[in-house]
């Protein structure tokens, strides 16, 4: 599972039984309380079910393998709708794709304007009841300069299923362990320095916390080492992430060759599956040239059993970037997996021009490059384009030929 | 504790959980995925969000909601714009 923080958005994508949506209403206290963002539904920051007013919310996820296993809400996409529905206003559901196949669900939030969606008159301060009555508004933000100037945003997705078995033996702790035990421990070093981005070259930091408790963790309570001690210090599951990550070729997927700044952490479970955050800042983006230039992120999660395999790789780092294009990202990342089938979602913001409404620009828009329509070894079977308000979505579904 | 220069990554590793994590009974594959907007942009962030918004919420407070999901932090590689918390399960 992985979580990044950005100072106006949080995105976490949990795996397995995980209880996602029961800390969705921790998540909105924590923004008013803790981060100050403004709330609607309540006299103040003291009331228990305090929630700030969010801009705009998404959940999605692809169709369950086991839905009968998971917990809370996420027993059917119905119940995680109503729960989503009981927590927001303006949220809309979808599913994408085959019913009786692969498909994915979506539930969006649609931002309104203060002007077209009046706060909700505040609750009671002394309410301590957990049972929150009122929907949270979505959409009221504040104007504030710059707001007008949102930057383009998209997300790509590739869900992939039924992996190549070979393949797939590389993310197991044994596999991995062994692959590392031929490695001269140079080497090793070597690629868990070019997975972190030679840390050691760019004035950066490892701070590690051994043997801490949870306030330790957050309370940055750990002592500050250099790089050389922070290397010794790291877990065999991080270690063996990093290995795996240069060995099958994910480190690869945003070479530090083109993005010099691209940083890499990655874990190895035992016995199996692997995750790896990847944080990548804008080109040029060094030093304090660039305060408002963004860091983009891609992560991965692999579960390499045969009987539920599956690979998941999300990035919203821009297509196009550095020449590369979105095609290529795909078929790098499926080149990894050789999976049997898999499906692609890109959302992408809307061109915000004038004349948007009026004269349609397919050619301008990544989502519908014909070049993702071809992907070597596999066959298209569904390509399906969702129009929203201000995104569009493009799913596609292929198959192993 | 320490302020990192601008354009630095500092990586955190939670060696209480990663150390002896045991995943022996994780079975479902397909994520669940949440993003949740508080405002259209870094720049955009109202006049009475703290600085740095959310990314300013220290990590022992994201715990509290990570318990509710079931989740532990294993590392953490912050940057001035995004943190990446690598999660448990």
């Amino acid at each position: 599972s992985s979580m990044f923080v950005f100072p106006h958005k949080l995105i976490l994508k949990t795996c397995g039984t995980t209880t996602l949506l029961l800390g969705l209403r921790r998540l909105l206290r924590i923004a008013a309380v803790d981060a100050g963002f403004p709330f609607h539904n309540a006299a103040s920051t003291e009331d228990i079910n305090v929630a700030a007013t969010p801009h705009r919310v998404f959940y999605s996820r692809k169709n369950f393998l086991f839905p009968d296993r998971q917990q809370g809400p996420h027993t059917s996409w119905k119940e995680e709708v109503k729960f989503l529905d009981d927590t927001f206003e303006n949220g809309s559901a979808y599913m994408v794709g085959r019913m009786n196949a692969d498909h994915w669900y979506l539930y969006m939030t649609t931002p309104t304007s203060s002007a077209l969606t009046p706060p909700l008159t505040p609750r009671s301060s002394n309410t301590s009841s957990p049972t929150r009555t009122r929907k949270i508004p979505t959409g009221i933000v504040p104007h504030v300069s710059g707001a007008g100037d949102a930057p383009a945003d998209e997300t790509l997705e590739v869900l992939m299923m039924d992996l190549d078995p070979e393949l797939a033996k590389q993310f197991y702790l044994e596999q991995a362990s062994a692959v590392a035990s031929k490695q001269v421990p140079a080497q090793a070093q070597e690629a868990r320095r070019a997975a972190l981005g030679s840390l050691g070259d760019i004035d950066s930091t490892v701070d590690v916390f051994e043997n801490c408790g949870e306030s330790d963790l957050a309370g940055g309570q750990g002592a500050e080492i250099d790089v050389t001690a922070g290397e010794a210090m790291t877990t065999e599951g991080h270690a063996l992430g990093t290995v795996v990550s240069d060995t099958c070729g994910l480190a690869q997927v945003y070479p530090t060759s083109h993005y010099p700044d691209a940083r890499i952490d990655a874990y190895l479970f035992s016995p199996c599956g692997y995750s790896a955050n990847g944080v990548v800042p804008a080109p040029d983006a060094g030093a304090e040239a660039n305060d408002n230039k963004p860091a983009h992120y891609w992560t991965v999660h692999v579960t390499p059993e045969p009987i539920c395999s599956y690979a998941s790789f999300e990035t919203n780092v821009p297509s196009g970037q550095n020449g590369r294009r979105t095609s290529d990202t795909i078929q790098h990342v499926v080149d990894i997996f050789k999976p049997g089938r898999f499906t692609v979602t890109f959302f992408e913001t809307k061109n915000k021009t004038a004349d948007d409404e009026a004269v349609p620009q397919p050619a301008a828009r990544a989502g519908v490059d014909k070049r993702m329509d071809g992907i070597k070894g596999y066959r298209r079977m569904d390509r399906i384009i969702h129009e929203f308000d201000d995104y569009h979505l493009v799913f596609r579904y292929f198959e192993r030929e | 504790t320490f302020s990192p220069a601008p354009g630095s990554l500092q990586l955190t590793i939670n060696h209480d959980i990663a150390a002896d994590l045991d995943s022996t009974n994780a079975f479902e594959g397909p994520e669940k995925l949440l993003e949740v907007w508080f405002a259209p942009s870094p720049t955009a962030l109202p006049p009475t969000a703290r600085d740095n918004g959310l990314k300013g919420v220290s990590p022992s407070t994201w715990e509290g909601m990570l318990d509710m999901v079931n989740c532990k932090v294993l590392s953490i590689v912050k940057s001035d714009h995004v943190d990446a918390y690598l999660l448990s399960e």
